[in-house]
């Protein structure tokens, strides 16, 4: 479960000031499937942020099975980022001299797992979403939508609790999207797993439990499945 | 007028071929907006760069108003992409030492404007695209979609014969990406610019005189708008 509580973001450049977040209070249950969409600089990618423990708030709390998360300290919050949840990011973050098997590979080995266990099982994440033919292929070597499934497969390295994915179909065609939107689905309906993704992509209304509408750092409204 | 004949793409890793482009045979005429569709991975943006001069296909050729672009010296070339094509990368490729108007006046400056020429017109661009009011911050200090739209204004800085947009809606909320759409349209209609466009946004198919569908590095069919 992950509580926000008038969580407020500025970003400050010299004498400017951005209110990305302006107060965001809200609750997102475990084994949900949140959708967070909104115009371009609404604050989303800000919000998944601060939920994902990557930045801190101006003001606001957030809580994580009831932890504030300001409240841990470096070791803590390493495992959170490691074991705990999943990050698909909007810009991917690839290791660029890596190839796709050691990319994915690499949360495994700082999670502790074996570098042969590890590699075993990032191959079986590449497969599963289409990607078992280019294992040794360097994101410089694939597709744009190639490289977003490679940051997709990392972030199920470690088994998440929570996955955080910003913008996961973006750069994928109508088919390989609805694969990705079918996988983050059977990741909430088998194992339990929380998902929580920003997005323009209206595909992932059919697929939310619930969608939460951010306008300029706000909630302008959320609906529940049944409501859209 | 660009006309591809034959042209292939090899990319050799080692042993491994990855044959992105299987032979691609098209016209695209003066003033057409061509949307390029394809799964992930099937070669748009590669065609794209056969097409855009920024790469050499490993057979065949590609014609520029009826010029074989493989003949050009490197100071026709670099003629060819400074002035006479805009490019949206897929990537956005923005400089991330320099900020939005910077960014956008560059080519501006290789093209032989002023700086304070350059300036004005980066200025009225990105005030096209709806960022006016922040000219002067860097790339890491926006979000994804406004990182797109710096890369579109950069793209029309040089009043560009053809301008090859790869993914440009990709990072966009809907309305946004239905305004920077009715950008690329207004380029056409008003100014007679070529638009080719690679996406996976559906939103491009009633803007397209017409469609390629590539599939597996070639040309699964073409349709025009009638036909949709
Ligand atoms: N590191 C930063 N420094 C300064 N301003 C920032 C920074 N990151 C984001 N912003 C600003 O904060 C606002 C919210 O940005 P954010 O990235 O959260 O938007 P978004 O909803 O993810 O947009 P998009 O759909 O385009 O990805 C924007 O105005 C953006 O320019
Ligand atoms: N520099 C490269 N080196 C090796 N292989 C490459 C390179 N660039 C692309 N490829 C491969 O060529 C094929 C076509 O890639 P391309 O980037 O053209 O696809 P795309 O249609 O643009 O896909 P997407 O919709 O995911 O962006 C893919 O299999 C890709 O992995
Ligand atoms: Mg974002
Ligand atoms: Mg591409």
């Amino acid at each position: 479960i992950v509580h926000t509580q008038d969580v407020t973001k500025v970003y400050t450049m010299g004498s400017e000031e951005v209110h990305a977040l302006r107060g965001i209070t809200c609750t997102i249950y475990s084994g949900e499937y949140i959708s967070i969409m909104g115009p371009s600089g609404s604050g989303k990618s800000t919000f998944f942020n601060m939920v994902g423990g990557l930045d801190k708030p101006s003001a606001g709390e957030v809580y994580i099975d009831e932890v504030d998360i300001a409240q841990l300290g470096v070791y803590e919050l390493a495992w959170l980022r490691c074991r705990k949840i999943g990050y698909i990011f909007q810009t991917f973050n690839l290791i660029m001299v890596m190839n796709a098997i050691e990319n994915v590979s690499l949360p495994m080995i700082f999670a502790g797992l074996s570098a042969d266990e590890a590699r075993d099982k990032a191959a079986e994440l590449l497969g599963l979403v289409g990607l078992g033919d280019r294992l040794t292929h360097r994101p410089v070597e694939m597709s744009g939508g190639q490289q977003q499934r490679v940051a997709i497969a990392r972030a199920l390295a470690n088994d998440p609790a929570i996955i955080l994915a910003d913008e996961p179909t973006g750069n994928l065609d109508l088919r390989t999207g609805r694969e990705i939107i079918e996988l983050l689905t059977a990741m909430k309906e088998e194992r339990g797993v929380t998902i929580i993704t920003a997005t323009h992509d209206h595909k992932m209304l059919a697929a939310s439990d619930r969608v939460i509408w951010v306008t300029d750092g706000q909630i302008s409204r959320i609906q529940k499945r049944e409501e859209l």
